[in-house]
């Protein structure tokens, strides 16, 4: 629906007295004596009289300053002169932010918070759908400038040590996140670098996983990191990265190795939601995510002669997984079978029929990777219970013979090499930190190479396990003691295997480890 | 193979390479001593 | 064996098309961590100094915005009136302070040239200013070296330490190269 005639007209008189206002020595402490002289003018131009012209206001106020960066950046392309651009753009663009901040912030009366709130999801959501139509109509055009400069300040603005702001700091993150997730790189690709630096600046990053209490960002969070692994998969899958692509890759380590440093325990406890979204060949990035352990927990030299896994402490404890993996074992009537399997073994029709009901339908690739991902996990969680019933331990021993490694033993004999290769990923990505996943997995790892009836599902573990250990740093500490107890126990002949001399340099890779172990 | 909807993203995300932010486009104007990055001697301290 | 990719010999093929398509993102052994800028030994939090996930160095300390009471900001009223910056009218300490913590910036260089202007020469290997002290000429001097007693300045302890040192003058940096005009913005770009 149209404008009302001269709302433009009246915006950008509106729009140009502020920024006047905002820049003028007489704004006062945070520019609070000019908003209060502004308001009033606002109220005078019937601005503030219904919902929908504020919204109107808001929709111009934000075209009004994007068309100025782009004028501006037009110049820049004879100019090349940057600082000039910014220094065109962003007097103006702070000062709407900080009109938008001060009008959250005295909106309604402090004790009703939801005004505030509603007025700052309703300005993201109008500068979100002005960036989304921008970025369409502009195509190649488009620039993230004005978006980048309005969200990133606008955040510090409303993190700044206000009371009436700290109160409800939760729902001004919760609705940052809602916004960047509406923006995320598959919905707007040339936004995306403007994106990543948004959700990895220092002040976010502080907010989300640190000073909000009892990590209650770190949902959110997870999922951001998500929407961008959902991006990269499909350019990281095939590998060939154009070079935007891998710059965007490069960032994303960056990201994560900040969070690797700074909060391990929230790479642990996301771990399993990021493996599902990251593509199996990318053994670095998912790597980096698994080395992730608690800061209270010191691990045990993994080359450490006679190391007893099953006495550390730790590794009764089974790892925090702040996700139900249980309910993405789908459909229903799959799930019922597999329970009523791992508790009777029946229906018996459960193994044979397993491999199909693994089979995706999604253009480009053949298995359901996140199905696979859950059924290894729900399966083995249930293993552990099971054998914790019978006050045993996990062991080499006491995980054999029960209807959950019947699953897994038919998984590694009954599926094809890229079926097989899969599943053997989803039990090494549980290789991690000492805790009872990690052992239980590493046990199972173990049990089906000493198990197997052909020479292919061995060399299909060993598989799985050297490509993880051949890229740079960081190495899970649980597949470093997997591998180790491999080559070192005399019980699996590791070294007389034929695909271990495959090659000179898998050869004297081996013997390197060999010797690093002995 | 990529999908058309990748194709459309790869191309969008190479508009957006050719516009990467700027570390200061996340820092507040700073009149009196506004970053000015220029290459220095390697043997300068960098950090 | 395995014959297709999902075997040993797939592992090798991946790692040998890895070597020869450059366009292939080192996959195996992929990137060297430690090379990406972040002091990952560091007994600090990274994140509250990150400065973008494109750029390879922390943030310096003028680049973290603090939240401080207003009256610290400089009033609005005399921002205009400021005088301008005049790095002839400092003291060496403030020159010192601008050199060390502007680094990658065109102040470092002018902060430099400054103290060049007042006889400090930059040693390249020992990347530390000397000086001669006042009226204390070398013990030895060469066409390509001389000895002598010189005023280093420590940056740990932040003060003039007096040194006999053996000096080579092509390991000074001659005059700091004119400030450029052209301002790169952003150095990774």
């Amino acid at each position: 629906i149209e404008d009302p005639p001269g709302l433009p007209e009246k915006t950008e008189y509106l729009l140009r007295e502020w920024v006047n206002m905002y820049h003028s020595p007489a704004a006062g402490r945070d520019s609070t004596k000019a908003f209060s002289l502004f308001v009033q003018q606002m109220h005078q131009q019937g601005i503030l009289k219904t919902d929908d012209l504020i919204t109107r206001f808001f929709r111009l106020c934000t075209e009004m300053c994007v068309d100025l960066c782009y004028r501006a950046l037009s110049e820049q392309a004879q100019t090349q002169n940057v600082a000039m651009t910014r220094n065109k753009c962003f007097p103006t663009l702070d000062a709407f932010v900080r009109l938008i901040m001060l009008l959250v912030k005295h909106s309604g009366d402090n004790s009703n918070t939801n005004t505030k709130i509603n007025l700052l999801n309703k300005v993201l959501g109008i500068v979100a759908g002005v960036l989304l139509q921008d970025h369409e109509v502009r195509g190649e055009e488009f620039q993230q400038l004005p978006y980048h400069r309005i969200f990133i300040m606008l955040f510090i603005d409303l993190n700044g040590p206000e009371h009436v702001l700290e109160v409800i700091n939760f729902q001004i993150l919760t609705a940052f996140c809602n916004t960047y997730h509406v923006l995320r790189p598959t919905k707007a690709p040339a936004f995306m670098f403007a994106w990543l630096e948004l959700i990895s600046h220092r002040v976010f990053i502080g907010r989300m996983l640190s000073l909000t209490p009892q990590q209650r960002g770190w949902g959110m969070y997870a999922q951001l990191l998500i929407d961008l692994f959902k991006f990269l998969y499909p350019f990281l899958r095939n590998a060939e990265l154009t070079q935007p692509i891998h710059f965007l890759y490069k960032g994303t380590l960056r990201v994560l190795l900040v969070l690797l440093h700074d909060f391990p325990e929230f790479l642990c406890d996301y771990h399993y939601a990021f493996c599902d979204v990251i593509p199996p060949n990318y053994i670095q990035m998912r790597n980096l995510i698994l080395s992730a352990f608690p800061r209270n927990m010191r691990l045990p030299d993994p080359f450490t002669p006679n190391l007893k896994v099953d006495m550390l402490p730790e590794i009764q404890h089974a790892p925090r997984i702040p996700l139900n993996f249980a309910n993405m074992i789908t459909p229903n009537s799959f799930k019922i079978d597999l329970d009523s399997y791992l508790k009777t073994r029946s229906p018996v029709t459960f193994l044979s029929d397993l491999r199909i009901s693994l089979q995706s339908k999604e253009p480009g690739s053949r298995y359901n990777i996140p199905l696979m991902n859950a059924l290894v996990l729900y399966v083995g969680t249930q293993a552990i219970t099971h054998i914790h019933t019978k006050g045993l331990t996990p062991s080499m021993s006491t995980i054999a013979h029960s209807s959950h490694m019947d699953i897994f033993q038919n998984l590694a004999v009954d599926l094809d090499t890229e079926g097989r290769y899969l599943f053997l990923t989803s039990i090494a990505n549980q290789l991690r930190y000492p805790n009872s996943h990690t052992h239980y997995f590493s046990c199972t790892l173990l049990y089906l190479f000493a198990e197997a009836n052909t020479e292919a599902i061995q060399e299909q573990i060993t598989r799985v396990l050297l490509e993880r250990l051949i890229v740079n740093r960081p190495h899970p500490w649980g597949l470093l003691i997997t591998f180790i107890e491999l080559i070192k126990n005399p019980q699996f002949k590791f070294m007389n295997h034929e695909f271990v001399h495959c090659a000179p340099e898998i050869e004297k890779l081996f013997e390197s480890v060999v010797r690093s172990c002995v | 193979p990529l999908q058309d909807e990748h194709i459309y993203q790869l191309t969008m995300g190479k508009a957006g390479f050719r516009h990467l932010p700027y570390p200061s486009d996340s820092e507040r104007i700073r009149v009196h001593l506004p970053r000015k990055p220029c290459p220095t001697p390697s043997y300068y301290p960098q950090l | 064996m395995v014959g297709d990719q999902f075997g040993m010999v797939g592992l090798m093929m991946f790692i040998k098309s890895d070597e020869m398509n450059p366009n292939f993102l080192t996959l195996a052994p992929g990137i060297d961590l430690t090379t990406l800028g972040l002091n990952l030994n560091s007994p600090e939090n990274l994140y509250s100094t990150f400065q973008s996930p494109w750029v390879d160095i922390p943030c310096r300390p003028q680049d973290i915005d603090f939240h401080v009471p207003s009256e610290y900001l400089t009033n609005i009223y005399i921002r205009e009136k400021l005088s301008p910056i005049k790095l002839n009218r400092y003291g060496e300490d403030l020159l010192f302070f601008l050199f060390y913590m502007n680094g990658g910036d065109r102040l470092q260089l002018a902060a430099a040239t400054e103290l060049y202007n007042r006889d400090w020469r930059y040693h390249k290997d020992e990347r530390v200013w000397l000086t001669r002290p006042p009226g204390i000429e070398p013990a030895i001097t060469t066409s390509t070296y001389e000895r002598g007693t010189y005023y280093f300045f420590d940056v740990q302890n932040w003060r003039k330490v007096a040194k006999e040192f053996y000096l080579e003058y092509d390991k000074l940096e001659t005059r700091p190269s004119p400030l450029p005009t052209k301002l790169h913005y952003n150095p990774n770009q």
